[in-house]
């Protein structure tokens, strides 16, 4: 128990980092933010907890609870896609995640979806922003009818469009 | 291995039987405006994976079936008098070899949930054992961020990150 | 003690309707939804709770818990509007409260800050979404200047440009 | 009445004095990237109208003076090493009348507060009672709405909804 668990935070741990720099770099900052996982308890892992440190780029707080609302979902995509290469499950399915993010943020994130979407690793995203839903390779629209009182569905190939 | 397409009868918003195909993309999005109906996607595609209905803003699994709900004095038309009484949603998943599964799960007249894989009844236990061989992990849930819910992740207390990392261990 | 809580409670359940017909009113469904403000116990008010139900615009159901987040943006707002109405602070502070909203909803909730903007009444609103923002009178830009490691101020009149 | 003028000096990322004017401006927009300070313009707002620390994202006073925070390993340049020990937020408010209120709350080096009306030093209570007969009800707070919270306000209890109605009337 004590042996998976280790093989588990040792990956991460060792991922959470350049993850948030993928996230998070820009032409104004090329190197990104910092983020660690320490233990809080070096003998029993399991028994205590994992800190989560995430510092966006020339920020100086280490402190999670000082990072503003888009910040810290930035360094929340971070972490869950961190989690998420230890045992990857074969899709994600993501509900207006980026609804507190800045248009340079969407963008990065947007980045990272479609340079990671493929065969190991399939995105489903729900979003109201254009900046995240061109991205994708097919576009479901679902609208209300009226009429029958019912969700309806309508599937689009974006691939077959040039690049907005 | 990549979700398919997915089929939903009766299932929240969704009347009769609607299906989605996502062809070989591996970045779908869906939109649409506040209330059409998204998140109830979200929540089909949880469910039929076995999610727990209090986790789909539900308290019984009948909530999760279509409701055509007339208000109180309209009159009650014999088309629309029959409520729906059962719902199901089915994914096709096919697996990295090129084996197609078909998920179904059904909420039954009586409230109970029934299970298929291409089409054959199997337990939850069984159902559960043949995603978990596809690493799709529900108790870890690491896959699915429901809406409003990922800047938590970020602030969580240290045990629960403890305890996330151990479940995907 | 009564009296009082009466007073406010018969004005609030006076507006809430019209203050949410208001916000969801649109071509398609002129008259908006309904919503109404009822209390639990009738004896002792103030002992028990009052139940808020809002239904959106040709929807049919009264349950808070089953509306989407856009909508439950929504009735909030409905319900925050009215709730002012009765003792109006001279102003609002309102941060990112178009997170959940699709672009219609911007619209309209943009509007209906423009009308009830006055003397009476200031709005100071923190957006992401240009469909609220431009509509404002005196636009206030905050960026960071990574030199001195601070927060620093613009500020613009919007009305010497013409409408966006 | 209405807010003419933000003035911050030291108070959260705001290093220094810096000054907003609003004018007569009856709907204005605060804009700019994430992380920049919009929320800590709104935290300030909060701060000088007598809101609690608990509610500005801090567990103590001290917390909303500007830090500078040099990291491990940086040298702490002179310029640089001091650290603000005070900081304060003054806004000017015209009332309906026309006379012009000038609030200032200040942390002071100890860590307390300090309340000043057009520059003479108040107690709290008295700060309240000035800012009441304007209507500006702290305790209700029904007229500011911070990040993330504009959903809850339509779920609230029964029981949270009437107290709020309650401290209104
Ligand atoms: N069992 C049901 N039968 C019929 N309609 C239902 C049922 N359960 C929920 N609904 C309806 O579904 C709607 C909400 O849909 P959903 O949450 O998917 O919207 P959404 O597209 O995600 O919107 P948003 O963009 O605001 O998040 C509600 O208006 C509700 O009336
Ligand atoms: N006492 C302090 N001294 C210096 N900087 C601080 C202090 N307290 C908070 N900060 C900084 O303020 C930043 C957060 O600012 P704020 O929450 O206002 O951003 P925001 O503009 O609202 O962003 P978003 O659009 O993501 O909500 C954090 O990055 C944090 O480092
Ligand atoms: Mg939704
Ligand atoms: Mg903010």
């Amino acid at each position: 128990r004590c042996d998976k668990f280790n093989a588990a935070f040792e990956h991460i741990s060792g991922v959470i980092d350049a993850t948030y720099k993928e996230l998070t770099r820009s032409d104004a900052f090329p190197l990104g933010g910092s983020a660690t996982l320490t233990v809080e308890d070096e003998h029993e892992p399991y028994l205590e907890g994992i800190k989560y440190h995430a510092m966006p780029p020339m920020k100086r707080f280490r402190e999670m609870e000082l990072l503003s609302g888009g910040e810290k979902t930035m360094a929340a995509l971070a972490l869950l896609f961190s989690i998420h290469s230890f045992h990857p499950s074969p899709f994600f399915v993501l509900d207006e995640i980026d609804a507190a993010l800045d248009n340079a943020n969407v963008q990065r994130v947007a980045n990272y979806i479609r340079k990671h979407a493929g065969s190991k690793c399939q995105f489903i995203v729900i979003s109201l922003k254009r900046g995240l839903y061109t991205h994708g390779e097919c576009l479901v629209g679902i609208y209300r009818d009226q009429e029958v009182n019912s969700s309806k569905i309508l599937t689009m190939d974006l691939r077959s469009y040039p690049d907005t | 291995g990549t979700l398919k397409a997915i089929e939903l009868c009766n299932f929240k918003s969704y009347r009769d039987t609607h299906r989605v195909d996502l062809g070989d993309s591996s970045f779908s999005a869906i939109i649409g405006p506040n209330g059409s109906g998204k998140s109830n996607m979200m929540d089909a595609i949880s469910f039929v994976l076995g999610v727990r209905s209090s986790q789909l803003r539900s308290t019984q699994l009948k909530d999760l079936i279509y409701r055509g709900r007339i208000m109180r004095g309209e009159e009650v038309s014999s088309t629309q008098s029959q409520e729906a009484t059962s719902a199901y949603v089915l994914v096709e998943y096919e697996k990295s070899n090129g084996d197609l599964l078909k998920l179904k799960r059904t909420i039954t007249p009586s409230g109970t949930s029934e299970y298929r894989i291409n089409n054959k009844v199997t337990s939850s236990g069984e159902y559960n054992a043949t995603m978990k061989k596809e690493n799709i992990l529900v108790k870890a849930r690491n896959f699915l961020v429901f809406q409003g819910d990922v800047e938590q992740i970020a602030s969580q207390s240290p045990q629960d990150l403890s305890k996330l990392i151990e479940i995907t261990s």
